[in-house]
């Protein structure tokens, strides 16, 4: 597998970037429409003024997702695949030397939606955050282990969604995240109403200041 | 591109066994939990008398969705890909060995859940049916042009919960599709309360009847 070690060696040196800036960079994954640019608006509300953030934007088309986040008066580079269903890290330097990371302090990467590839190609990224939203089921841990295997934290995203909901279960979907050996941190969180979001701040934080 | 030549050719020997016992094959595509293997369990109850239905299912991991369909007293075969995003002809060529296509007017054939590789892959199927769930948002045609421009039929699935949602409006999914120069007819549908299930149904029957 050639090609993941010529992406190995271009991660290793987007990391380099990200390090010698302090940047700590946010790896996105998810479905499709699990509400990654959501969050990340809302996330922008609440610590944008606090943090230096900045996104880059993974589709196979539009500029949509990076549009909504510059909306939000935060610096975004969209990449457009084609047809690669998934970032890597040649595309991810791309869109680096394009942002002014000396004057950042967390980096967003929303990946392209997929619950399969994206978690094989490191971006050079930190820290990988999955997102699964109460109406899609509670079984994807265990159908999409590949991607839950990777998570540093698990998002249980439009959990506002959840009393219309008859059979998703918080607590099956994180049984099937453990029965995959991963401790990762689960939580409920609501773009909409911003419930959870206190938890997900202080994950992110934390983070932060144990990469300092 | 060697790998989806020798792909054609081994589709080209699926369609052979479906054409020689006149078996109508449908691939069904979507995001993870768009409500595939839903849509399934209820076209079953409604047409599993009048027609012999048949399943192929395929999944990373698990049999969870082989024995549901089992469960509604269908055959269903199970494909887990370990890692693989999408199903390709030889692996449907092993399934299909284990179905009685004698017997079989309809094979569903469920792919695994991503909006973007699936496309690419012939099977050796007759139609595409692509799956929109409310919940994704109605953009996804847009983003995600590869696998709309593939659809025979866009299914608006989980239509039941439109009215709890602010921001999916049917038409801007449709003209997103019609964007994609696709004339597929779209139909709004609900797995859990039959709504749209007459379209649906109509759809099927008509291309069955058009099949032989
Ligand atoms: N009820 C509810 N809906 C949400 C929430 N977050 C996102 N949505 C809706 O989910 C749909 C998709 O949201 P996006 O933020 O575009 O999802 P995404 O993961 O960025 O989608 P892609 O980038 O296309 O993969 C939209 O219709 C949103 O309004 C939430 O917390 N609650
Ligand atoms: N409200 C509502 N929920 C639905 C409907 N169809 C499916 N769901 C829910 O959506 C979730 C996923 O449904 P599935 O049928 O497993 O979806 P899928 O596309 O087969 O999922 P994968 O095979 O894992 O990609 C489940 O929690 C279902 O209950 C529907 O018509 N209405
Ligand atoms: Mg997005
Ligand atoms: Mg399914
Ligand atoms: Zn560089
Ligand atoms: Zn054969």
């Amino acid at each position: 597998q050639d090609l993941l070690r010529e992406n190995d060696r271009q991660a290793w040196h987007n990391r380099e970037h990200f390090d010698r800036h302090q940047v700590l960079a946010v790896n996105l994954m998810s479905s499709p429409g699990s509400g990654k640019t959501a969050l990340l608006e809302t996330t922008i509300e609440a610590i944008g003024h606090e943090f230096n953030i900045g996104v880059i934007e993974g589709d196979l088309e539009t500029e949509n997702d990076a549009q909504r986040i510059r909306a939000k008066g935060v610096p975004a580079i969209q990449i457009t695949t084609g047809s690669a269903c998934h970032l890597d890290a040649h595309m991810v330097h791309g869109a680096l030397h394009q942002l002014d990371l000396e004057n950042l302090d967390i980096l967003f990467i929303e990946n392209v939606g997929n619950l399969v590839c994206p978690a094989s190609f490191d971006l050079g990224h930190h820290r990988n955050v999955t997102l699964l939203s109460v109406t899609e089921g509670d079984d994807k841990p265990a159908k999409y282990p590949v991607m839950f295997r990777a998570a540093d934290a698990m998002l249980i995203t439009k959990a506002d969604l959840l009393p219309v909901l008859d059979d998703f279960k918080c607590a099956n979907a994180e049984r099937n995240l453990r029965n995959l050996a991963n401790p990762a941190p689960v939580m409920e969180v609501s773009a909409k109403t911003r419930q959870g979001f206190n938890d997900w701040l202080t994950w992110l934080q934390r983070e932060l200041q144990s990469y300092h």
